[in-house]
């Protein structure tokens, strides 16, 4: 069947899961969304290759923690008006369903600590948005641990796993709302801050970290109960008899 | 003992004792994403290596080949009981997974791991 589109042949097997898969998760030629360029390509590139060796081998030695991680780009960035000497833009974040099989274990916010708009100097800082009440006013949660990216100094990575675990279990459409809140250095007003010229893709990002439960569960389903401590890499050398 | 099973058995591999070059065995084999047509959604790896099993069974199966005690039940059944039934087949024994960068239809990139995806070893079963 040469010729024909990778797509057609494989909706000749769809029983196949891995074929099943890619029908369900590849997008079609004509479909393809434009790639997400930039910083969160370039991350998402060293991740791979910290995580990966050259033929596309997982490293022994990786520390990834997981075996699936998305990068979620942000659905709109809202410039809330001025308010003292805070400029704030307001990110949301989709957080779609997984194939059933997947388990979040990490959610990471990376975002630009430090920014520069036309001239000037900004430092930044983002705050996930808590609702408090029947009236929902500015969230000052804080108590979430940050590090420097790994990749760019100016970038900042937060763990906001426990924030996001709360709403992953929630029912329907479930988006992740963040706060951008940038400063001038200098702590005085910011007048004409002109937001609007800056994409969110270049301000943050989401980084959520996965694990595949299926195969977990599949064999401690097969295994008598009691051994499952035994178990190491090689299960069906413990399944099989020796001659 | 598979000693006296042998004596009894005819067959080329008697009369060498070690592996022939058409034995089951595995094959190096690479391949690129664009050639599965994968490469408009794949970002890394650009080369996949899946490798393939290939080559017959031999009429005794060597403890190496990590063969089932059945696919040696299924050459006696082929050889002394019923020819219809097949010998067993060159199969991929172990795996190894492979870790994939790629673009979500939602231009969402991830990074997946992807079991089973390249042979590391055959067996005959």
């Amino acid at each position: 069947k040469i010729g024909q589109p990778s797509n057609a042949l494989m909706a000749d097997a769809p029983s196949l899961p891995l074929i099943r898969e890619l029908l369900e998760g590849a997008p079609g030629k004509q479909q393809r969304k434009p790639p997400v360029l930039g910083h969160p390509l370039r991350y998402m590139l060293e991740l791979y290759q910290r995580s990966a060796d050259a033929r596309g081998r997982p490293r022994e030695n990786r520390t990834i923690g997981a075996t699936m991680v998305r990068l979620v780009r942000p659905l709109a960035d809202v410039a809330r008006p001025l308010r003292g000497p805070w400029n704030i833009q307001t990110l949301d974040f989709p957080l779609r369903p997984n194939q059933v099989a997947y388990q979040l274990v990490q959610a990471t916010v990376v975002y630009r600590h430090q920014l520069h708009l036309a001239r000037f100097h900004l430092s930044c800082h983002v705050e996930p948005w808590v609702q408090k009440g029947p009236t929902n006013h500015f969230p000052s949660s804080g108590g979430y641990s940050s590090k420097p990216s790994m990749l760019y100094k100016a970038w900042t990575e937060m763990d906001i796993t426990q924030h996001v675990q709360r709403l992953w279990n929630k029912k329907g459409r479930r988006v992740l709302r963040l706060y951008f809140m940038c400063q001038q250095q200098k702590g005085s007003d910011i007048l004409e801050l002109q937001w609007h010229g800056t994409s969110s893709l270049d301000t943050a990002f989401l980084l959520l970290y996965f694990n595949d439960t299926h195969e977990s569960v599949q064999k401690a389903k097969l295994l008598p109960r009691g051994l499952e401590e035994f178990m190491d890499d090689d299960s069906s050398l413990l399944l099989r008899r020796t001659r | 003992q598979t000693d006296s099973i042998t004596s009894g058995v005819p067959g080329p591999f008697r009369e060498h004792d070690g592996l022939k070059s058409n034995q089951c065995s595995l094959h190096p084999f690479q391949v690129s994403f664009h050639q599965l047509g994968w490469d408009h959604w794949i970002i890394a790896p650009h080369l996949y290596t899946p490798n393939y099993c290939k080559g017959i069974c031999p009429r005794v199966l060597q403890y190496g080949l990590n063969s089932p005690n059945h696919a040696i039940i299924q050459n006696l059944v082929n050889e002394l009981v019923d020819q219809s039934i097949p010998q067993p087949s060159c199969v991929p024994y172990k795996y190894v997974p492979i870790s994939i960068l790629l673009v979500e239809a939602n231009g969402s990139i991830l990074y997946k791991e992807y079991e089973d995806m390249i042979a590391q070893s055959c067996t005959c079963r």
